[in-house]
């Protein structure tokens, strides 16, 4: 563990606190896309299929479940809540993320390190995440108003997986076997490089101390 | 520390 990677964890847990903060404080979920929350919710289901079979460490394993719960827990508000669900502007969300679902597992199937069950799923988690966010940045340059929540959801998710990449970065320069998960680098490099125009967007609005708009 | 094929990382 290095400090890139345990801030980008904390990072990470951030960005779902103050997602289910806002849902759960204000009953309200518009602006969110339910779209990408359940490609998140996806993509932690087919990455922690070893939760119960390996044992990594505590943080590890604790990690997992919260990231598991509260996806779970935020798909449960958007879809079943009486009152959260009816704040979700569902013709707002039409990013049709099955296509990504499809064209992850697709390139899952054809460009992996192992052709294992577990390492083809461990794999597709990975092109998901990278892609996850898409419903999300299209339905915030749609409605537009950003509120400061959503931002900084965003936000932090984008630097969760900056920091990766630094962690990455270190790990290739400290340890020796390493150097095989080139996969996982240009992901997560695809990952960070659609955050970058919201980042310029959000680090502008914030500097000019004026409300986040994104271009239409 | 996981082996080389583990994932450690979440």
């Amino acid at each position: 563990m290095n400090i890139f990677r345990f801030a980008g964890d904390m990072m990470h847990l951030l960005s779902v606190v103050v997602l289910l903060l806002k849902i759960h404080k204000m009953k309200s979920c518009a602006g969110i896309s339910l779209k990408t929350q359940e490609l998140y919710a996806l993509v932690f289901i087919c990455r922690y299929l070893d939760i119960f079979t390996g044992f990594i460490s505590l943080y590890n394993t604790i990690m997992k479940i919260v990231f598991l719960a509260s996806a779970f827990s935020i798909l449960w508000y958007m879809r079943s809540h009486k009152v959260v669900r009816q704040t979700y502007d569902k013709d707002q969300d039409t990013f049709r993320h099955y296509f990504l679902i499809l064209a992850c597992m697709v390139l899952a199937l054809l460009v992996h390190h192992k052709f294992t069950f577990r390492e083809v799923m461990w794999t597709f988690s990975i092109y998901l995440e990278a892609v996850a966010i898409l419903p999300q940045l299209v339905m915030l340059q749609r409605t537009r108003n950003i509120d400061n929540l959503t931002g900084n959801y965003v936000f932090f998710l984008g630097t969760y997986r900056g920091l990766y990449m630094l962690n990455w970065v270190y790990r290739y320069l400290t340890e020796v076997h390493y150097h095989h998960r080139w996969l996982t680098w240009i992901s997560g490099f695809i990952q960070t490089a659609l955050y970058a125009d919201f980042f310029y967007y959000y680090v502008k609005s914030w500097r000019n101390n004026e409300k986040l708009q994104l271009p239409a | 520390k996981s082996s080389g094929h583990g994932h450690d990382e979440l």
